[in-house]
Protein backbone atom coordinates (compact mmCIF):
# COMPACT_ATOMS: atom_id res chain seq x y z
CA UNK A 1 0.00 0.00 0.00
CA UNK A 2 1.34 3.70 -1.25
CA UNK A 3 2.58 4.70 2.31
CA UNK A 4 1.17 8.61 2.66
CA UNK A 5 3.31 11.10 1.85
CA UNK A 6 3.58 12.73 5.52
CA UNK A 7 5.70 9.45 6.71
CA UNK A 8 8.29 10.65 4.46
CA UNK A 9 9.23 13.12 7.96
CA UNK A 10 11.26 11.80 10.75
CA UNK B 1 13.36 18.28 1.78
CA UNK B 2 13.29 21.76 2.64
CA UNK B 3 15.19 24.21 4.59
CA UNK B 4 13.39 24.15 7.45
CA UNK B 5 12.24 20.08 7.48
CA UNK B 6 16.58 19.56 7.29
CA UNK B 7 17.21 22.69 9.95
CA UNK B 8 14.85 20.57 12.40
CA UNK B 9 16.44 17.62 11.75
CA UNK B 10 19.69 18.98 12.32
CA UNK B 11 18.70 20.31 15.51
CA UNK B 12 16.95 17.59 16.78
CA UNK B 13 20.23 15.27 16.15
CA UNK B 14 22.27 18.13 17.36
CA UNK B 15 19.94 17.88 20.94
CA UNK B 16 20.19 14.10 20.81
CA UNK B 17 23.98 14.19 20.17
CA UNK B 18 24.63 17.08 23.15
CA UNK B 19 22.64 14.92 25.79
CA UNK B 20 24.74 11.80 24.77
CA UNK B 21 27.68 13.91 25.04
CA UNK B 22 26.95 15.28 28.21
CA UNK B 23 26.70 11.88 29.68
CA UNK B 24 28.86 10.10 28.19
CA UNK B 25 32.07 12.65 28.59
CA UNK B 26 31.29 13.42 32.10
CA UNK B 27 29.31 10.39 33.19
CA UNK B 28 26.39 12.12 34.87
CA UNK B 29 22.95 12.56 33.74
CA UNK B 30 22.03 15.09 36.26
CA UNK B 31 18.88 17.53 35.82
CA UNK B 32 17.88 14.88 32.87
CA UNK B 33 14.70 13.12 33.54
CA UNK B 34 14.82 8.91 32.61
CA UNK B 35 11.31 9.32 31.65
CA UNK B 36 11.58 11.64 29.31
CA UNK B 37 14.31 9.21 28.06
CA UNK B 38 11.97 6.80 28.15
CA UNK B 39 9.18 8.02 26.44
CA UNK B 40 11.06 9.18 22.93
CA UNK B 41 12.78 5.55 23.41
CA UNK B 42 8.78 4.70 22.69
CA UNK B 43 8.26 7.53 20.32
CA UNK B 44 10.79 6.55 18.10
CA UNK B 45 10.20 2.57 18.71
CA UNK B 46 6.71 3.19 17.50
CA UNK B 47 7.13 5.92 14.88
CA UNK B 48 10.18 3.78 13.05
CA UNK B 49 8.76 0.39 12.68
CA UNK B 50 8.72 0.50 8.87
CA UNK B 51 12.33 1.34 9.02
CA UNK B 52 13.27 -2.04 7.06
CA UNK B 53 10.10 -2.30 5.61
CA UNK B 54 9.18 0.98 4.00
CA UNK B 55 12.71 2.41 2.46
CA UNK B 56 12.17 6.41 1.71
CA UNK B 57 15.72 7.28 1.55
CA UNK B 58 19.20 6.69 2.91
CA UNK B 59 18.91 9.48 4.83
CA UNK B 60 15.81 9.07 6.55
CA UNK B 61 17.15 5.37 6.83
CA UNK B 62 20.61 6.52 8.78
CA UNK B 63 18.32 9.14 10.55
CA UNK B 64 15.63 6.42 11.86
CA UNK B 65 18.66 4.10 13.16
CA UNK B 66 20.47 7.58 14.96
CA UNK B 67 17.44 8.71 17.03
CA UNK B 68 16.80 4.78 17.67
CA UNK B 69 20.28 4.08 18.46
CA UNK B 70 20.91 7.30 20.80
CA UNK B 71 17.35 7.30 22.45
CA UNK B 72 17.76 3.68 23.33
CA UNK B 73 21.54 4.18 24.68
CA UNK B 74 20.56 7.20 26.54
CA UNK B 75 18.09 4.82 28.62
CA UNK B 76 20.38 2.64 28.97
CA UNK B 77 22.82 5.06 30.45
CA UNK B 78 20.95 6.19 33.20
CA UNK B 79 19.59 3.11 34.07
CA UNK B 80 22.61 0.56 34.24
CA UNK B 81 25.83 2.28 33.76
CA UNK B 82 27.19 2.21 37.23
CA UNK B 83 28.42 5.79 37.57
CA UNK B 84 25.69 7.60 34.99
CA UNK B 85 23.04 5.82 36.89
CA UNK B 86 24.37 7.17 40.71
CA UNK B 87 23.62 10.90 39.47
CA UNK B 88 20.15 10.13 38.06
CA UNK B 89 17.60 12.03 40.72
CA UNK B 90 14.97 9.34 40.64
CA UNK B 91 13.13 11.14 44.20
CA UNK B 92 12.56 14.69 41.97
CA UNK B 93 11.89 12.39 38.44
CA UNK B 94 8.70 11.44 39.63
CA UNK B 95 6.37 12.73 36.89
CA UNK B 96 3.76 9.48 36.38
CA UNK B 97 4.86 9.14 32.61
CA UNK B 98 2.91 6.07 32.42
CA UNK B 99 -0.21 8.62 33.14
CA UNK B 100 0.59 9.69 29.43
CA UNK B 101 1.07 6.91 27.36
CA UNK B 102 -2.38 5.23 27.93
CA UNK B 103 -4.41 8.13 26.92
CA UNK B 104 -1.96 8.92 23.92
CA UNK B 105 -2.82 5.37 22.81
CA UNK B 106 -6.44 5.88 23.35
CA UNK B 107 -6.63 9.16 21.01
CA UNK B 108 -4.51 7.07 18.50
CA UNK B 109 -6.79 4.56 18.33
CA UNK B 110 -9.96 7.17 18.60
CA UNK B 111 -8.29 10.03 15.83
CA UNK B 112 -5.88 8.73 12.93
CA UNK B 113 -5.83 8.72 9.50
CA UNK B 114 -6.45 4.62 8.91
CA UNK B 115 -7.21 2.58 11.39
CA UNK B 116 -4.58 0.05 10.79
CA UNK B 117 -1.60 -1.20 13.19
CA UNK B 118 1.04 0.77 11.99
CA UNK B 119 -0.83 3.63 11.33
CA UNK B 120 -2.09 3.66 14.99
CA UNK B 121 1.54 3.79 16.32
CA UNK B 122 2.54 5.99 14.29
CA UNK B 123 0.02 8.37 15.24
CA UNK B 124 0.64 7.27 18.81
CA UNK B 125 3.80 8.67 18.59
CA UNK B 126 3.14 11.41 17.72
CA UNK B 127 0.86 12.31 20.23
CA UNK B 128 3.53 10.52 22.52
CA UNK B 129 6.16 13.11 21.59
CA UNK B 130 3.85 15.97 22.27
CA UNK B 131 4.00 15.60 25.90
CA UNK B 132 6.85 13.35 26.52
CA UNK B 133 9.38 16.70 27.60
CA UNK B 134 6.42 17.05 30.42
CA UNK B 135 8.44 14.82 32.79
CA UNK B 136 11.50 16.78 31.78
CA UNK B 137 10.29 20.16 32.32
CA UNK B 138 8.66 19.28 35.78
CA UNK B 139 12.13 17.94 36.74
CA UNK B 140 13.33 21.76 35.49
CA UNK B 141 11.59 23.16 37.65
CA UNK B 142 12.21 21.50 40.43
CA UNK B 143 15.89 21.09 40.41
CA UNK B 144 17.40 24.73 40.97
CA UNK B 145 20.96 24.06 39.23
CA UNK B 146 20.10 24.06 35.14
CA UNK B 147 23.56 23.03 34.22
CA UNK B 148 23.80 24.68 30.38
CA UNK B 149 24.25 21.19 28.37
CA UNK B 150 20.75 20.47 29.88
CA UNK B 151 19.55 23.35 28.76
CA UNK B 152 20.49 23.44 25.67
CA UNK B 153 19.40 19.89 25.32
CA UNK B 154 15.48 20.94 25.80
CA UNK B 155 16.30 24.42 24.38
CA UNK B 156 17.18 22.04 20.68
CA UNK B 157 14.54 19.64 21.13
CA UNK B 158 12.03 22.78 21.40
CA UNK B 159 13.80 23.97 18.22
CA UNK B 160 13.44 21.30 16.15
CA UNK B 161 9.41 20.76 16.67
CA UNK B 162 8.70 24.69 15.66
CA UNK B 163 11.24 23.99 12.72
CA UNK B 164 9.30 21.17 11.60
CA UNK B 165 6.02 23.60 11.72
CA UNK B 166 7.68 25.92 9.18
CA UNK B 167 8.40 22.89 7.09
CA UNK B 168 4.88 22.33 7.37
CA UNK B 169 3.76 25.54 6.50
CA UNK B 170 5.89 25.57 3.42
CA UNK B 171 4.75 21.88 2.18
CA UNK B 172 1.23 22.54 2.45
CA UNK B 173 2.03 25.75 0.70
CA UNK B 174 4.28 24.00 -2.40
CA UNK B 175 2.92 20.37 -2.04
CA UNK B 176 -0.91 20.04 -3.03
CA UNK B 177 -2.99 18.45 -0.88
CA UNK B 178 -0.23 18.04 1.73
CA UNK B 179 -2.53 18.26 4.84
CA UNK B 180 -1.89 16.29 7.88
CA UNK B 181 -3.91 17.68 11.07
CA UNK B 182 -3.37 15.26 13.16
CA UNK B 183 0.63 15.97 12.70
CA UNK B 184 0.08 19.65 12.44
CA UNK B 185 -2.25 20.27 15.95
CA UNK B 186 0.21 17.82 17.77
CA UNK B 187 3.11 19.03 16.76
CA UNK B 188 1.90 22.65 17.50
CA UNK B 189 0.67 21.73 21.05
CA UNK B 190 4.64 19.95 21.45
CA UNK B 191 5.70 23.49 20.37
CA UNK B 192 3.78 25.47 22.83
CA UNK B 193 4.66 22.83 25.84
CA UNK B 194 8.16 24.37 25.49
CA UNK B 195 6.74 28.59 25.46
CA UNK B 196 7.31 29.62 28.78
CA UNK B 197 10.53 27.78 28.91
CA UNK B 198 11.61 29.41 25.61
CA UNK B 199 10.84 32.66 27.69
CA UNK B 200 13.09 31.93 30.70
CA UNK B 201 15.81 30.32 28.29
CA UNK B 202 16.37 33.89 26.33
CA UNK B 203 15.64 35.92 29.36
CA UNK B 204 18.59 34.11 30.87
CA UNK B 205 20.78 34.14 27.64
CA UNK B 206 19.85 38.29 27.15
CA UNK B 207 20.97 38.94 30.79
CA UNK B 208 23.34 36.31 30.29
CA UNK B 209 22.64 35.17 33.72
CA UNK B 210 22.26 31.50 35.33
CA UNK B 211 18.97 29.87 33.29
CA UNK B 212 16.71 29.09 36.39
CA UNK B 213 12.57 28.64 36.05
CA UNK B 214 10.33 30.53 38.95
CA UNK B 215 9.34 27.52 40.91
Amino acid sequence: DEQPKSHDEL
Amino acid sequence: MNIFRLAGDMTHLFSVLVLLLKIHTIKSCAGVSLKTQELYALVFAARYLDIFTNYISLYNTVMKLIFLGSSFSIVWYMRYHKIVRRSYDKDQDTFRHYFLILPCLLLALLINEKFTFKEVMWTFSLYLEAVAILPQLVLLQRTRNIDNLTGQYVFLLGAYRALYILNWVYRYFTEPHFVHWITWVSGLVQTLLYADFFYYYFQSWKNNQKLHLPA
